[in-house]
């Protein structure tokens, strides 16, 4: 980790198994074996992506963490998500909804919290990770008070760009963009 | 158009206002008011990327053509898809769901027919779309019937990775994937 770490900062982006194995005290077929283990291919010549290795190996430190999530926007896209069981496979449960609306609905066994009770709850249950599925004009406000109550991570599945502080991570998921991509191939980056 | 299809067979990848303009017959001003229009941006030094402007030429011609959707697997994910009213202001209309259980759906309007008519529908309405939210072990199944029934862009939610016959194009949204890249950045490209 700390060999991979220190050549990013020497921006260095590719390393060959046998340069790295070097660098760890280890033998480039052992190094190869481990690498396997985690999916990564070198592509043949040019060797391992440092950054895609970097991200690899968080990722293997971190497999027996659980990342809490809140769902804010229990509409139809939202309740489809906290329905869903098979989040715990991958590492991440859903522990509660938000949203203006707290009636029950069929089938969600999580609690509804009101919009009023996010900063006091993310606090409590220690959570820093979002899914945003409000309605389109509702999505910055809300962005920006998520933000205010401790949110860092906010998966956006609303069509509206998010402008947060930098330290909070936006990851945008755009259906549409997706179904265009089947007409149309890769279009312009997202205008941000 | 025809400039660009000519630059693409000749593999160049990159093209400068001013070149493209000459192959144009126009200037390389107005080229680049008309370039502005369609959000474009020639990346300052080295120019805009050719497949990025023919797919936004592709999509400019297709503006009016509405472009019609199936959704395989009506359950919560694809009971939200259908229910969404603004797919219509991208050019997208769902015009019908397919699912082992036809029984009526609250708040959805739109037909809901058993698998066995899925080609002859598919065929009547001109239909080459489908959005793909089956259960994961139903996913390649149901795909391969898909393909049979003419069907030639599948928009893929399951977590299954499809193998269907070249022609037939798959996008694989895998929102499991997406949270991951908010807590470890850009993984291993997906295991096809
Ligand atoms: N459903 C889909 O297939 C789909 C597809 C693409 C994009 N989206 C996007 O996902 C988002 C959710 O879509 P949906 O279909 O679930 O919508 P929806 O209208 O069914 O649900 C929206 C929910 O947000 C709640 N809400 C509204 N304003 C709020 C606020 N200020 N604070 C907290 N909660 C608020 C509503 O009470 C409702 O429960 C939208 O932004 C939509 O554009 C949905
Ligand atoms: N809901 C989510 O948030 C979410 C998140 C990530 C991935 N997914 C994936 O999306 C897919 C759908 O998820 P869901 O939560 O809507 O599931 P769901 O169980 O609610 O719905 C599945 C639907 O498919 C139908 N079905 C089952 N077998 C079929 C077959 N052979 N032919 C036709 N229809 C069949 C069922 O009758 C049901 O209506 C799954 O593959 C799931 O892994 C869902």
């Amino acid at each position: 980790m700390n060999a991979l770490v220190g050549l990013q900062k020497q921006g260095v982006g590719t390393v060959s198994s046998h340069n790295l194995a070097a660098l760890c005290n280890v033998s480039a077929s052992a190094l190869r074996k481990d690498l396997m283990a985690f999916r990564s291919k070198g592509k043949q010549r040019i060797g391992y992506s440092v950054a895609e290795l970097l991200n690899l190996l968080k990722k293997e430190l971190y497999r027996d963490v659980v990342e809490k999530v809140v769902v804010v926007g229990v509409g139809s896209f939202g309740s489809a998500l906290m329905k869903y069981n098979n989040f715990s496979l991958y590492n991440f449960q859903i522990v509660a909804g938000f949203d203006e609306d707290t009636t029950h609905r069929k089938g969600i066994n999580l609690p509804i919290y009101k919009m009023d009770m996010l900063a006091e709850t993310v606090k409590e249950l220690d959570v820093t990770f979002a899914i945003l599925t409000v309605p389109e004009i509702a999505a910055q406000p809300v962005a920006r008070l998520l933000v205010e109550s401790g949110i860092e991570k906010i998966l956006n599945f609303t069509p509206a760009i998010l402008k947060v502080a930098k330290p909070v991570k936006v990851n945008h998921v755009n259906l549409v963009y997706e179904m265009e991509y089947l007409l149309f191939g890769a279009l312009e980056p997202e205008q941000a």
